[in-house]
């Protein structure tokens, strides 16, 4: 089972067509392995990216370099699946 | 679970435990739901439609489907608990119940089984479908770009590796290719709802062109209503307008196939999330996601009751 230990969620909100331009270029970055929750799609419109532990730190260092503006919608996708899990064995132990 | 009064809602399940619910469903209910196969996934997994009928030979049809998207849980999720509503207002002689009088509703629930096998064994943030892509390493194609709706024009992407892959041809999922088959042998299914999630959207026909549709004006207005009916229960925020104007160009996708077939009330939902946890919406927002969600379908059923064409 793949794991998405580290891995967070970035929520972007593009502010001009120069920034939407600049995040829509990370979706070429095949290297980085991020995947778009969210894609590009208008101003103020939110682009959420999972981007792996692995990338984190560059993709946030782009972003401030960029002057564009993000926050950390997931601090770590696995926690939450953690949490998916153990809701669902719950439930079926409910259940039994 | 005993049956599907004990089943829990609000939790995800696996596919064999949705399988399951779906059987006890049609055994509970004889004379409504029936189980349809309308073919095998890539990997050999039959793809399930629940039928709601009270009679009649061909009837016009309502068609839902949840989950072709394998990661969006709160779809299939959702699937389940419309399934228990229809049956329910039947039971009720409310809701739905007038327009199960005259009309048929199609229910497939796990749209894109494979993928969403693979999200519970391997790896949750699966989107695609399981096919292999000759000549590349990457696997799947993304099921709402493999439609013969501008298949293959921007809004798709060539790329095996990419989400958004369109597939090497229309139809070359047999995910996809079985509900086209489907669709058309019937031949007399006036709505298509294709939900997904997530950011709240209610979306029309086109995707793939800026052209506006011939049914723009009304499918509009019919969204208005919908949005109006779903937000007045927990206040959740929608937009809606047509997929290119809305979110982005995406060619090859459900609802444009579908409008091209004909099906006036064709429509795309992006569910909840409110912002917070995308794809990994916690277990107890799946109730009232659903709640919300059935309050505009019941919207869109109604108006193509009143309005066949």
């Amino acid at each position: 089972t793949e794991t998405f230990v580290g891995h967070q969620v970035l929520r972007v909100l593009p502010q001009s067509h120069e920034e939407l331009q600049k995040v829509q270029e990370l979706q070429e970055l095949e290297h980085l392995q991020l995947d778009f929750w969210l894609a590009p799609h208008g101003l103020g419109r939110p682009v959420d990216i999972r981007v792996p532990f692995r990338s984190l730190q560059a993709v946030k260092a782009h972003l401030n370099a960029q002057g564009i503006s993000f926050s950390v919608m997931i601090e770590d996708v696995q926690a939450l699946l953690d949490e998916e899990q153990r809701e669902m064995l719950r439930s079926s132990r409910q259940q039994l | 679970p005993l049956n599907t009064n004990t089943f829990n809602y609000q939790t995800y399940h696996t596919i064999d435990e949705i399988y399951n619910f779906m059987d006890m469903l049609v055994a509970e209910n004889p004379n409504l739901v029936s189980k349809l196969e309308i073919g095998r996934s890539t990997e050999n997994r039959p793809l399930y439609v629940l039928k709601f009928s009270t009679g009649g030979t061909n009837r016009p049809a309502i068609w839902i489907d949840t989950g072709i998207h394998s990661r969006e849980w709160v779809t299939q999720a959702s699937g389940v608990w419309f399934a228990k509503k229809i049956v329910q207002d039947h039971a009720n002689n409310e809701g739905v119940a007038s327009i199960l009088e005259t009309m048929d509703i199609f229910l497939e629930i796990v749209t894109n089984p494979d993928g969403f096998a693979y999200t519970h064994t391997t790896n949750r943030m699966w989107r695609k479908t399981r096919s292999k892509n000759a000549g590349s390493i990457c696997v799947g194609v993304d099921p709402n770009r493999n439609w013969d709706a501008g298949f293959g024009d921007a809004g798709a992407s060539s790329n095996p590796c990419s989400e958004t892959y369109h597939g090497p041809y229309p139809n070359s999922e047999p995910e996809v290719k079985s509900i086209v088959d489907f669709v058309k042998s019937h031949g007399n299914i006036k709505a298509f709802v294709s939900i997904h999630s997530y950011s709240q959207l209610l979306l029309y026909p086109y995707g793939y062109t800026s052209t506006p549709a011939p049914d723009q004006k009304e499918l509009h207005e019919v969204s208005a209503k919908a949005v109006a009916a779903l937000s007045s229960l927990y206040r959740t925020r929608y937009t809606y307008g047509s997929i290119i104007t809305t979110i982005y160009r995406a060619s090859g996708s459900t609802v444009d196939w579908t409008y091209n077939q004909g099906i006036k009330y064709s429509f795309t939902f992006e569910l909840r999330d409110t912002g917070l946890y995308g794809f990994l919406l916690p277990a107890k927002q799946i109730v009232p996601t659903a709640e919300e969600t059935w309050l505009a379908l019941k919207v869109i059923m109604e108006h193509t009751r009143d309005n066949l064409y």
